[in-house]
């Protein structure tokens, strides 16, 4: 009997490749500490090598785009919006090998590297963009403080201490201003008992922590000016760890 | 003389006549669609 035509590679548009690629962006948000979520953007490229009846190993390479969601933050990965292209766009590459089992997906590794835009592409067609800045730049931190201070000095209860800085841009005309947004969590504290010492006060335990993000824009020239904006989540009961197991993932 | 033939006929004979149950070929498996945008 002839031999079965070969099987025609799975494309990367294919329902299939699809499915395994939402598992994949899923997982990578999933076990990401830092940042934003990462959305899809396009399936770079697929390989499916089987290992037996019912039993495929696949292969992607996944284009994904940075959202304007923090990795804490409890919006559904769905109805965060992509981060646009003027607004200094970051890009994830990454290379996920999957085991799909008797129609069951599982991500064995994952590897993955992110990148801004190239500050050329977009001033090219938006002159007055601001630029991504480095975290530690003195002006970001500077900003950070500020608005920590100006937020926590006002709101009665809680206290809030920075977790992470998750982006900065520095524009420099026609205004000098810098924008940031950083993370922050609840402490046990209220913002007198701070006033008091601030060093005495401690993040709450994860049975009640309470996290939240905060943009803040400061206009330095041609007049000061402050903006703060900060939202707390609430507390939110942890989604249970995956089992630990040998997946690799860097 | 040289004639210039209307493009439209010259078209008509440059065409090379297609098979009969000429199927274009699929488009590449990979890459996919762009979802957002390209950077």
């Amino acid at each position: 009997a002839p031999a079965a035509p070969p099987l025609s590679p799975l494309g990367c548009d294919d329902p299939e490749s699809e499915a395994a690629a939402q598992f994949a962006v899923n997982y990578i948000n999933g076990h990401s500490h830092h940042g934003y979520k990462f959305a899809l953007n396009r399936i770079d490229n697929v390989r499916v090598v089987s290992q037996g009846l019912n039993n495929d190993i696949m292969y992607l390479e996944l284009d994904l785009l940075e959202t304007t969601c923090h990795i804490l933050s409890p919006t559904p990965l769905a109805n965060c919006t992509v981060r646009s292209f003027t607004q200094h766009a970051v890009e994830g590459d990454c290379d996920v090998k999957l085991q799909k089992l008797d129609g069951k997906l599982s991500v064995l590794a994952s590897k993955c590297h992110s990148h801004a835009d190239s500050s050329e592409d977009l001033l090219h067609v938006c002159p007055d963009c601001p630029l991504l800045a480095s975290l530690n730049d003195t002006e970001v931190l500077a900003t950070v403080t500020a608005a920590l201070n100006d937020h926590n000095s006002k709101a009665a209860h809680p206290y809030l201490q920075l977790l992470e800085i998750g982006r900065a841009r520095i524009q420099h005309h026609p205004v000098h201003s810098v924008s940031v947004e950083f993370a922050v969590a609840a402490t046990n504290c209220s913002a007198a008992e701070a006033k008091g010492n601030a060093g005495a006060c401690q993040l709450l335990p994860e049975d009640q922590s309470n996290f939240g993000f905060c943009t803040a824009s400061r206009l330095l020239r041609p007049s000061e000016d402050l903006s703060v904006d900060c939202q707390l989540y609430g507390h939110q009961v942890p989604a249970p760890s995956p089992p630990r197991s040998s997946q690799d993932t860097s | 003389p040289m004639a210039k033939r209307a493009v439209a006929e010259a078209a008509q004979h440059d065409k090379v006549p297609r098979p009969v149950g000429f199927v274009p070929p699929p488009p590449p498996p990979c890459p996919g669609k762009i979802r957002h945008f390209s950077i």
